[in-house]
C-alpha cells in the first residue's frame, strides 16, 4: 500500500 | 505603493488558474527587487507552490515599499475573468493596503475596466526549500506530460515514475487493470522544445499522487516545457519556466507501507 508522505517530513518551517 | 502594468492579462490569468484548485487562500509578496514572489501550500501539505515573477516580468514595475498582499484566488480568479486575454493588466496598492485595484485596459484603449479586490490577513506556513542536486532531471514538451499524467490518472490513484539512462517510464496499476508509458530521449533538431532530455546521476524509482500530479499539469498552459526533478524518497520538483521567472511545484513522494 503506497502512503503519501507529507512535506512537512522533508522542509523546516521557517 | 505598488503598481505591476503586464503587458497582457493572460499570464496572470492563466497562473491563477494553474494553482487555485491547490491552494485557495495565497500571500502575494512584493518588494521593488524580487517583483512578486508566492510560496503557499495545500492543506494536506503534500505539494508545494513557489512562483517568481520578476520585475522583467512587468512592463512597468514599482514597488516602493514590501507589500504582502493576502489573496483568495478563487474571488482574485473571478476579477481575473472580467478582462480579456490581450488587456494591458495592472494591479495596484497602496503602502497599508486594505484593497487590491485590479485595472484592465484594451490595447486600443477605448475601455477600462476597474475592480477593487479586498485583501485579507492570511497566516500561512513557510517552508525554507534549499536548491538542492537531484538524481535525475528531465526537460519534456509540458503538453506531452499532462496528457500522461491525465489519462493514466483514468487507471490509478498513483503513477509510478521509473528513471533510468535514456528512457522514462510512467506506470499506473488499478482496478480496471496496468497501463504504461515510455518516453526515450531525443533531440529534435527543428524544434528543440519538443526534446526530451534525460539527465542521470542515478536510476529513480518514485511514485506520486496522480491526483496532485493533475493539477500541477494545469501549468502546462505556462510554457512549453516542464523540468522535473526526481530524488528517491525526496520531494519532486516541477518547473515551468516563464519569461523572468518560474511557476514551481514541489510534490511529497508516496511510499510503501
Amino acid at each position: 500500500k503506497n502512503t503519501q508522505f507529507n512535506l512537512m517530513d522533508f522542509y523546516e518551517l521557517i | 505603493m505598488l503598481e505591476g502594468k503586464f503587458e497582457s492579462a493572460s499570464l496572470m490569468k492563466r497562473l491563477v488558474e494553474a494553482i487555485k484548485d491547490s491552494v485557495k487562500l495565497c500571500n502575494f509578496n512584493c518588494s521593488q527587487t524580487k517583483g512578486i514572489t508566492l510560496q503557499a501550500i495545500d492543506d494536506s501539505r503534500v505539494l508545494l507552490i513557489s512562483l517568481k515573477l520578476d520585475p522583467g516580468c512587468f512592463e512597468g514595475f514599482r514597488c516602493d515599499k514590501n507589500l504582502v498582499l493576502g489573496l483568495d484566488l478563487e474571488s482574485l480568479s473571478k476579477v481575473l475573468k472580467q478582462g480579456n486575454n490581450e488587456d494591458y493588466l495592472t494591479l495596484i496598492a497602496e503602502d497599508a493596503p486594505d484593497n487590491l485595484l485590479v485595472v484592465f485596459e484594451d490595447p486600443k484603449k477605448d475601455r477600462i475596466s476597474e475592480f477593487s479586490l479586498k485583501l485579507m490577513d492570511i497566516d500561512s506556513d513557510v517552508l525554507s526549500i534549499e536548491d538542492m542536486d537531484h538524481d535525475c532531471s528531465i526537460t519534456l514538451p509540458s503538453s506531452d506530460f499532462a496528457k500522461v499524467a491525465r489519462d493514466m490518472r483514468t487507471l490509478s490513484e498513483s503513477l509510478q515514475i521509473l528513471v533510468t539512462k535514456d528512457s522514462v517510464k510512467f506506470m499506473a496499476s488499478g482496478p480496471i487493470g496496468t497501463g504504461s508509458v515510455i518516453i526515450k530521449a531525443h533531440t529534435d533538431l527543428k524544434d528543440g522544445k519538443e526534446s526530451i532530455k534525460i539527465d542521470l546521476n542515478k536510476s529513480v524509482n518514485v511514485t506520486f499522487g496522480a491526483k496532485y500530479l493533475n493539477d500541477i499539469v494545469k501549468a502546462s498552459t505556462l510554457a512549453e516545457t516542464v523540468t522535473i526533478k526526481l530524488t528517491n524518497k525526496i520531494p519532486a520538483l516541477f518547473e515551468f519556466k516563464l519569461q523572468g521567472g518560474y511557476l514551481r511545484y514541489y510534490l511529497a513522494p508516496k511510499f510503501d507501507e
